[in-house]
């Protein structure tokens, strides 16, 4: 959900 | 995941292996700058202190951490130790101060929340935006490049560029934005654009990589 989302990404 | 961003990591974990084939094949590491690659440590040192914390994302998320983290340390033992002849560090002068600097500063204005992790993440975010800059400069300074250089350095633009449609994707699909991650790739992904315009022209046609006068 905006704004934050867990770093999932690399 | 969608294909932008596995095609993205795909070509992150490709520019790793082209530069680690250049060097270990030519056995040196000429035309690399050493600054960069320490930078891409402290990017993923201080990105993945997840890792370290329990979070868990995936397999293939921690896996691939665990990759960027032990490949970028051996490339800089490569360049400071097995190859460090062939290294020229009058050529690699880029001052990375300017770089860390200002990224730190960021990372401590924008950040998701002010705990050490995310002020870390978003810094690692800032700083991989710049840290390709002492690397362009050698290109700068030398005016050409080994092919073979040219091909690492297009393929780390590239990962970065997919993950802009990654993130347009993300937003139809979930919802969600990353403004951070989103700014901050956009900008990198830009800071390619004269070396793309130089390696698509020239590189690609079979020409040498050589700046214009």
């Amino acid at each position: 959900p905006y704004p934050y989302r867990p770093h999932d990404e690399l | 995941m969608n294909i932008f961003r596995l095609f993205g990591d795909l070509a992150h974990l490709a520019s790793i292996f082209i530069l680690l084939h250049k060097v270990q094949t030519s056995r040196s590491c000429r035309g690399i700058s050493f600054k960069t690659q320490a930078l891409y440590v402290a990017v993923f040192m201080t990105r993945y202190l997840d890792l370290f914390l329990g979070t868990w994302v995936s397999f293939y998320n921690t896996l691939m951490k665990l990759f960027f983290i032990g490949s970028s340390c051996y490339i800089l033992y490569l360049i400071r130790f097995q190859f460090r002849t062939t290294y020229d560090p009058n050529l690699d002068t880029f001052r990375v101060e300017y770089l860390l600097v200002p990224s730190f500063i960021l990372g401590l204005i924008f950040n998701y929340e002010f705990t050490l992790t995310e002020v870390m993440w978003s810094f690692s975010i800032f700083l991989e935006a710049v840290a390709i800059f002492p690397q362009l400069f050698i290109l700068q300074r030398t005016g050409e490049a080994e092919a073979i250089t040219t091909h690492y350095i297009a393929a780390l633009g590239i990962y970065r560029g997919l993950y802009i449609p990654n993130w347009i994707y993300r937003y139809y699909s979930e919802g969600s934005v990353d403004p951070i991650a989103v700014v901050a790739g956009i900008v990198q992904t830009g800071l390619y654009a004269d070396f793309f315009y130089v390696y698509f022209t020239k590189v690609l046609q079979g020409q040498r990589f050589e700046l214009p006068a």
